[in-house]
């Protein structure tokens, strides 16, 4: 089943170097948020990479077209400078880089916040996979809201069971197709909850 | 089926960014290899990808790996400069870097021939997956053969499909349990067949 199968790739293809420390040259997740706040003078309530997962499966290149145009009254996001990458020779590929994009939330009348947080790549995959027929002529009778789903109860599953990666990270559904959710009050409400 | 899911994400989460030009930042993988041969003096006899897919899908950090340790009279790989690095934003990760590596095989008593090689990584991630059974129970009846000549049959049907990308790389199957084989050579005898 498509979902549950991206689900361990994504799991040990990515979180497993992007979450621990690898006991040599990486630090672990939370180490390079404190070392980006440091570095760049900002506080990160939540030190946990934020895991969005789009109801649609489908993930803007840039976290800010999540946000609603026109709407000052209303908290959005900004991407800021990246995290310190995460460098390593994987499968033939030498120096293979990953990346964390850090973003701020700007909150009208208050003081912004900075979280580490990205889209479910593979789901956005998919969503592109789905959209090209002529090629991917075997996929077509997938399900989307049974991959959707089944790829979220084998990540939840597996990350608790993960002694490494648990703690660090949180998993966030966001209807993106109901229009009166704002992505950046969804993540406001999580960070609240977790501080 | 695992294989034809892989096969989809691999292509349409991946090859798409660096094999064809985007009409923007990046020129295409012929092109790249074209400039990195300018920068450092070297010419590669074929400029395509040269994908590597193992039998039992275990996939070294470094080609060299597969080299025969004390055989100065065999073929041997060695890893050079990466080639430029192809960046855009993907799901929410800002820059998000893909990059390809740069191999050149010493050949006793000849040139060294250059080549962009590695392997196919999602087979590396299910590898990996297969060997932590505890964290991934629900993968532990897949069959390796199967997964593997699924990947293939179904990588070979989209790219031969593809516009952008059927003439820009090369599937490579190679038998790493047989002793016997070198894939150094192996390599070589694809570059002679495609000269
Ligand atoms: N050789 C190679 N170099 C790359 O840069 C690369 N990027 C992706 N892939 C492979 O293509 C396929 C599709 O990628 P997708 O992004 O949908 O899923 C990816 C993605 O959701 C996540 N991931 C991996 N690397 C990154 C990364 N650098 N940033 C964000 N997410 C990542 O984890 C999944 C599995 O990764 P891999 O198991 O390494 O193999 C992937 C996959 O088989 C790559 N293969």
């Amino acid at each position: 089943r498509y979902g549950i199968g991206m689900a361990c790739s994504f799991f040990e293809g990515y979180l497993t170097h992007v979450l621990p420390s690898d006991g040599a040259r990486f630090v672990g997740f939370a180490e390079n948020i404190a070392i980006y706040e440091a570095n760049q003078g900002v506080v990160f309530p939540v030190k946990k990479l934020f895991i969005i997962i789009t109801k649609s499966m489908y993930c803007p290149p840039d976290l800010k077209q999540f946000n609603k145009p026109n709407r000052t009254d209303l908290a959005r996001l900004e991407a800021c400078e990246s995290l310190s990458d995460v460098e390593k020779d994987v499968a033939g590929v030498k120096n293979r880089t990953y990346r964390n994009s850090a973003y701020k939330i700007h909150r009208p009348g208050s003081d912004p916040v900075y979280l580490a947080a990205e889209c479910a790549t593979p789901l956005h995959t998919l969503h592109l996979v789905l959209q090209k027929r002529a090629l991917f002529e075997e996929l077509k009778n997938i399900d989307v809201e049974e991959v959707v789903n089944d790829f979220c109860t084998m990540l939840r599953s597996i990350i608790s069971k993960s002694h490494d990666c648990h703690d660090k990270c949180e998993l966030v559904y966001f209807d993106n197709t109901n229009p009166d959710l704002n992505l950046a009050d969804v993540l406001l409400d999580k960070i609240r909850e977790l501080e």
